[in-house]
């Protein structure tokens, strides 16, 4: 955008065309496009400069102006649940998140709890001998909260500091598939107070709109309490956490940015509003 | 939904009497925004609507007496025409064996959809070879071995310390001895952007000149669709498009994104994880769907 020109129309749909084209969505977009150009009709005096700031600090504030760090249990072992829709990384996230615990000197267990697609559990044994994890697995179609109820059983007996909770992915619009994680959360619970400690939503960074229904089903269903957005070192942009943090007050929590074990940052606004905007 | 939305721009129709411009211009917003909720690609959305208006003025809905249910008409008929056209179907080798090669972004059904078409095979008759083309992503090889026996279709694997070219190559050759009438080659998921990753696909078709390139694209993809597709398109000349995870509620304004911007039609669509989750590409379901 051209840098001391006023705000001018052109420049608005200039403006409108990139937050769209960052999986936004219409409806937020048009809130920030409607909200700048009353600002220009006010005869506020507002440059194509001064309006990117404006937008990227209206997004970090929904955003959340502090990253939020994983959640730590008052007694070990925190349990963390994580949960999505089918192919969006759960499986390698846990691995990376595994990996930055390990790293800062925890004893970290995984389960297997994808007792359904083919070689799923076979998978995340491959990242646990990367990494130095113990994992807990059952067989090819056995019961996913039996696989968890054994997993916290063996992680609390051998004091492991985290649990992570692989789950199979689910199309938020299989009900019975939904069932079947709210099970596994409730045996959890049952055998631990407050757990899981933290259900984390694997987002893909490529998916658009239907990433807030998806978001609404899992939290009506499990309680999510943060997100993991993945694959952002593609093009897409990921603009649709905005709408997931503005309607349901769940923060992102980390960024996938890569398939290695050390493709993982905690998730910074900033940063992140930036790779929109800029 | 369009059509109530459309109902309520022209809902004062009555008492005016005749159609504006304005009115035709506040229709045509109402399509674009569906298409944006839609997932519809910004620039795909825009160049579509202005066909739209271009039929709607030429079709005089200005001097209809049911404008809406006028615009819904033609947004569906150009919407069916745009992903229909040519025979979506699977071309096969003058002189076997077929080569079929699925590419895509991580996580978009590659493999699952692999198995999937060789289950479609094999029920058409054909005796088909499956190979384990991805070497990178841990236990891909024995995801697509575990899909290989529940169907009984043979995997051929050199493991993962081969070069996925050579893979290719010895699997077409195999495929050619035993005679396979279809090889089918599961490839590992990539970014468009990844130099290294997309000339490895371009040396596999090189080497092995694959009768069809399908691009696997899931359902619920946003924005980025076109970027993906049109850089698979550019570097590597597809062929079709497998659309996947239909099962769901994405809207899948990406296949018209898809479409759009490569030309190139969509073949098939996945709809579950069981591996006979496959079928035609409807253009006219899919164009409905996208409406809401
Ligand atoms: N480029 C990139 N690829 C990623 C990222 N995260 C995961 N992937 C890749 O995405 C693909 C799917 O990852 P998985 O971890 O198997 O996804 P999942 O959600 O467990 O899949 P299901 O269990 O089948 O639902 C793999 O090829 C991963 O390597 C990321 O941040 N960037
Ligand atoms: N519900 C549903 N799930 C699907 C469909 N197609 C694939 N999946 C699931 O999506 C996930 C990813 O499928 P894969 O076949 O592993 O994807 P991929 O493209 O090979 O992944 P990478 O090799 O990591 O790039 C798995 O959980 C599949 O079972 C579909 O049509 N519907
Ligand atoms: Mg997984
Ligand atoms: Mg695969």
């Amino acid at each position: 955008f051209s840098k001391k020109k006023a705000i001018d129309e052109e420049t608005l749909e200039e403006l409108e065309a990139v937050l769209i084209q960052s999986d936004l969505g219409i409806a937020a977009t048009s809130a920030i496009i409607d909200s700048l150009r009353e600002c220009g009709s006010r005869g506020e005096r507002l440059d194509a400069d001064g309006a990117v700031a404006l937008i990227e600090q209206e997004l970090v504030s929904i955003l959340g102006a502090n990253t939020v760090p994983l959640v730590k249990a008052g007694q070990p072992p925190t349990v963390v649940m994580v949960v999505g829709v089918n192919g969006t990384g759960k499986t390698t996230s846990i691995g990376k998140i595994a990996s930055m615990l390990v790293r800062e000197g925890n004893k970290v267990m995984l389960a297997a709890g994808d007792t359904f697609r083919a070689a799923a559990a076979e998978q995340l044994e491959v990242w646990g001998n990367r990494i130095g994890c113990n994992v807990i697995r059952h067989k090819e179609g056995s019961d996913p909260a039996a696989v968890a109820f054994d997993a916290y059983q063996s992680a609390r007996a051998r004091g492991f500091d985290y649990l992570l909770i692989d789950t199979a992915g689910r199309l938020h619009t299989k009900s019975n598939l939904m069932e079947e994680l709210k099970k596994i959360k409730r045996v959890i619970s049952r055998e631990c107070d407050g757990a899981p400690h933290e259900v984390l939503l694997v987002v893909d960074a490529t998916t658009g709109q239907n990433a807030i229904a998806q978001a609404r089903v899992f939290n009506e269903a499990v309680g999510v309490t943060g997100v993991v957005l993945t694959k952002l070192d593609g093009t897409a942009r990921g603009g649709i956490v905005v709408a997931i943090s503005q309607e349901l007050n769940i923060p992102v929590k980390y960024v996938g940015v890569g398939e290695g074990a050390e493709d993982l940052r905690p998730f910074n606004p900033d940063r992140f509003v930036q790779g929109i905007l800029r | 939904n369009l059509s109530a939305r459309l109902q309520s721009v022209f809902s004062n129709l009555r008492n005016r009497g005749r159609l504006t411009e304005k009115d035709v211009d506040l229709a045509l917003r109402e399509v674009r925004m569906a298409l944006l909720e839609a997932d519809v690609n910004f620039k795909v959305a825009r160049d579509f609507t202005t066909k739209v208006r271009e039929r709607a003025v030429g079709e005089e809905v200005m001097k209809s007496l049911t404008p809406a249910q006028q615009v819904i008409k033609i947004v569906q008929l150009e919407l069916t025409e745009l992903m229909g056209g040519q025979a979506a179907r699977i071309a096969f080798a003058s002189r076997p064996p077929t080569v079929m090669m699925l590419v895509g972004l991580q996580g978009s059904g590659k493999t699952t959809s692999c198995a999937k078409l060789a289950n479609l095979m094999r029920k058409q008759g054909h005796k088909p070879l499956l190979v384990a083309g991805d070497v990178y992503r841990p236990a891909a090889i024995k995801q697509l071995q575990v899909l290989g026996d529940q169907l009984g279709v043979e995997v051929f694997s050199m493991g993962d310390k081969t070069d996925p070219v050579d893979i290719a190559a010895a699997a077409v050759e195999r495929g050619r001895s035993m005679n396979n009438s279809v090889v089918i080659l599961d490839t590992a998921g990539r970014l468009h952007v990844d130099d290294q990753m997309m000339d490895e696909l371009e040396r596999i078709k090189s080497r092995v000149n694959p009768t069809e390139i399908l691009l696997v694209v899931d359902a619920m993809t946003g924005q980025d669709a076109v970027n993906v597709a049109s850089v698979f398109n550019d570097r590597l000349g597809i062929d079709g498009v497998i659309l996947t995870k239909l099962d769901g509620d994405a809207r899948g304004g990406a296949a018209l994104s898809v479409r759009a911007v490569t030309g190139k039609p969509i073949k098939f669509v996945t709809t579950g994880e069981k591996l006979d989750a496959l079928e035609q590409f409807h253009p006219e379901r899919m164009a409905s769907r996208i409406l809401g």
